[in-house]
C-alpha cells in the first residue's frame, strides 16, 4: 500500500457517498444516470467474487463490501424509492453497445480462460466505460448539478491516481497488471474533458455545470 | 502467477 493507492480508494470512497447522499438527502436522482450506476453495481459484483474464494487483508475486505453495499443502495434509491425523479428519458445510451463488446473482449484477452477470472477481467473493461451513460446524458441535456461534478471529479481523480501508483508499485516492486494498467489509462482519458471543464467552470464559481 | 495480479487491489 502506498500513499497514491490509499488517496485514490479515498477519492472512489468519497465519489460514492457524495452520489449516495446527494439523492438520499434531496430524495431526488435528477441529472443522474442510472444505467452506469447498475453498472458499477455490475462492476463490484464481478470482481469482487473474490470475497469468497481469498483473503487479502480486514481493509480489502471492508473495502469490498462497502463499495458493494453502497453501489447497490444507490441503485435501489435510483430505480425504486426515489423512481419519480429518475430522468429516464435523458438516459438513453445504448448500455449493449458496451457490455457485447466488453463481454466479447474479457473472454479473449484475460490472465485464465477460467470463470472467476473472466469475470474479473469483465468488470476491469466494463469499469473504464461504465461512466459513458452518464457522460451521454449531461452532454445532452447540457449541464449537471456542481454536487455531480464532485462525484464525477472524485470518480474520475481515484482511477489517475490508480495509474500513479501502478508506476509506483513498477519501479517498487516489479508489479505490472497489463490489463488494469491499459483500462485504467483508457478510463482516466475519458474523464479528461470533464477534468477540465470542472476546473476552468466549477471551481471558479459556477453552481451549475453548463456545456457550451 | 499473472492470474493473482490486481486481486490485492480494489
Amino acid at each position: 500500500m502506498n500513499v497514491f493507492r490509499l488517496l485514490g480508494d479515498v477519492s472512489h470512497l468519497v465519489a460514492i457517498i457524495i452520489l449516495f447522499l446527494k439523492i438520499f438527502r434531496s430524495k431526488s436522482c435528477a441529472g443522474i444516470s442510472g444505467k452506469s450506476q447498475v453498472l458499477f453495481a455490475l462492476v463490484f459484483t464481478t470482481r469482487y467474487l473474490d470475497l469468497f474464494t481469498s483473503f487479502i487483508s480486514i481493509y480489502n475486505t471492508v473495502m469490498k463490501v462497502v463499495f458493494l453495499v453502497l453501489s447497490y443502495a444507490t441503485v435501489y434509491l435510483i430505480y425504486l424509492r426515489f423512481r419519480s425523479s429518475y430522468d429516464s428519458e435523458s438516459d438513453t445510451f445504448r448500455v449493449e453497445f458496451l457490455l457485447v463488446p466488453v463481454a466479447g473482449l474479457s473472454f479473449l484477452e484475460n490472465y485464465d480462460f477460467t470463470p472467476i477470472e473472466i469475470l474479473w477481467t469483465f468488470s476491469i473493461y466494463l469499469e473504464s466505460v461504465a461512466i459513458l451513460p452518464q457522460l451521454f446524458m449531461i452532454t445532452k441535456t447540457g449541464e449537471a448539478e456542481s454536487i455531480t461534478t464532485h462525484y464525477l471529479f472524485f470518480l474520475g481523480l481515484y482511477r489517475a491516481l490508480y495509474l500513479a501508483n501502478w508506476v509506483w508499485r513498477y519501479h517498487t516492486e516489479g508489479f505490472f497488471d497489463q490489463i488494469a494498467v491499459v483500462s485504467g489509462v483508457v478510463q482516466t482519458i475519458f474523464y479528461c474533458d470533464f477534468f477540465y471543464l470542472y476546473v476552468t467552470k466549477v471551481l471558479k464559481g459556477n453552481s451549475k455545470l453548463t456545456l457550451p | 502467477s499473472d492470474s493473482q495480479n490486481g486481486k490485492d487491489e480494489l
